[in-house]
């Protein structure tokens, strides 16, 4: 069975029932190092998997990943499934990955919006937010990156259910956002949060509800930089680093907010390809480059993560 | 499945803080139904706005009479994804 995640095409964009069956042979393929962890179900009640790469060991500190939170953000769901194979095959290869799986727990969650992915493909595929129904509006969906507890309610998210970036009748109300949060508090000993987001091209720190400068700013601002200067050995792509609010805009309620202020120092949301010409629309044969360098951007935070434990 | 024959995504480079506050103001409306893929914010960076077909006149003629520079991003956004969703078939076979 480990056999099919050689022969599944990362280059090419795939229905959630796919994706979900690619996490089984990932899981038949690396049984001592991957797990697929069922952290709830989505508003329409489909499972909400989490991979899970550990080499054992109790309650180690861990790394979150998550992608794919705008549904309409394929690039960020795709390049995911290449890194998680990336990370898969380079542990006992890499001394680098296999150095951080022997400290470290990576949880990588795929499709943290499985309803508005599902239905990107079948009905609209500019949708962004959850499906979740709206009291008192026909419009329907929560923007589940204005959700979090951080801020939330304030500048640069709606109190309109029928705007793109609805913050929800409550913090943690939509279900995609508590079970990530759930998971968080009750495993504990993250010291990484990473969102991937798609595009623009930017990898940001902390905070967007407010422009105020977090207490770690040099440090994530350095870190990013560096992390950013990985990612664009590769091809040349250009990144900017900063703060959401400041290289941005203002937005609350997102969801590296509220990891760091829930203490996990290491929070960063990457927006992917491209800069303009695409948009969200990304081509297919675009996947494995954006991967290929987002990957090195991520390998970098996550060394860095691990060599400095807090 | 919806359609978005016709639309267009424009790119829109703000050239000040007043153009910027104009463009919030469109962002604000409902009339237009737009869909800010990237928001107004600063002059730095640009706004990427998913246009309807049937405000595209509407939404042209109000940056040009503002003298907001902008260009086609996406020409007509269907094609597109016609495009994809036939690379995503070629693909599922």
């Amino acid at each position: 069975k480990g056999g099919d995640t050689k022969s599944f095409d990362y280059a090419t964009y795939h229905r959630l029932d796919a994706i979900y069956s690619w996490m089984d042979s990932m899981v038949a393929g690396h049984p001592n190092l991957i797990s697929k962890v069922q952290i709830g179900s989505s508003y329409e009640n489909r499972p909400m998997y989490v991979l899970k790469f550990s080499t054992g060991g109790n309650n180690r500190p861990a790394i979150w990943i998550d992608a794919g939170i705008h549904s309409r953000e394929w690039i960020s769901t795709a390049s995911a499934l290449w890194m998680a194979n990336k990370m898969a095959t380079d542990f006992g290869v890499d001394p680098s990955v296999t150095s951080l799986l022997g400290q470290m727990d990576v949880y990588l969650m795929i499709v943290t919006n499985p309803d508005g992915y599902a239905y990107t493909h079948t009905n609209d595929r500019m949708w962004r937010k959850t499906r979740s129904v709206n009291s008192g509006s026909t419009c329907r969906g929560v923007d589940p990156n204005r959700n979090w507890d951080a801020g939330f309610g304030g500048p640069g998210a709606s109190k309109n259910p029928c705007s793109e970036s609805y913050h929800g009748p409550s913090a943690h109300s939509a279900i995609e956002v508590k079970n990530i949060v759930d998971l968080i508090k009750n495993r504990g000993n993250f010291k990484a949060f990473i969102s991937i987001h798609a595009y623009s091209q930017l990898l940001m720190y902390p905070y967007g509800y407010t422009c105020n400068d977090i207490p770690h700013q040099a440090e994530l601002d350095s870190v990013g930089q560096r992390a950013v200067q990985a990612l664009s050995s590769l091809f040349g792509t250009s990144y900017r680093v900063g703060s959401i609010c400041k290289i941005i805009y203002q937005a609350s309620g997102g969801s590296i907010d509220w990891s760091y202020n829930n203490g996990v120092k290491y929070s960063f949301a990457f927006e992917l390809r491209d800069t303009g010409r695409y948009g969200f629309l990304l081509p297919a044969n675009q996947i494995i480059p954006t991967a290929t360098e987002t990957w090195l951007g991520l390998k970098h935070i996550m060394e860095y993560v691990r060599d400095h434990p807090y | 499945r919806k359609v978005f024959t016709g639309d267009q995504v424009l790119r829109v480079n703000a050239k000040s803080e007043a153009q910027i506050q104009l463009l919030k103001t469109l962002e604000n409306g409902e009339v237009f139904e737009l869909d800010f893929w990237t928001h107004p914010s600063s002059s730095d960076l640009p706004i990427d706005i998913h246009v309807p077909y049937a405000s595209l006149y509407a939404v042209q003629k109000f940056l040009q009479d503002n003298e907001i520079p902008f260009h086609v991003m996406i020409q007509d956004l269907q094609e597109l994804l016609d495009k994809e969703q036939e690379d995503l078939q070629r693909n599922a076979m």
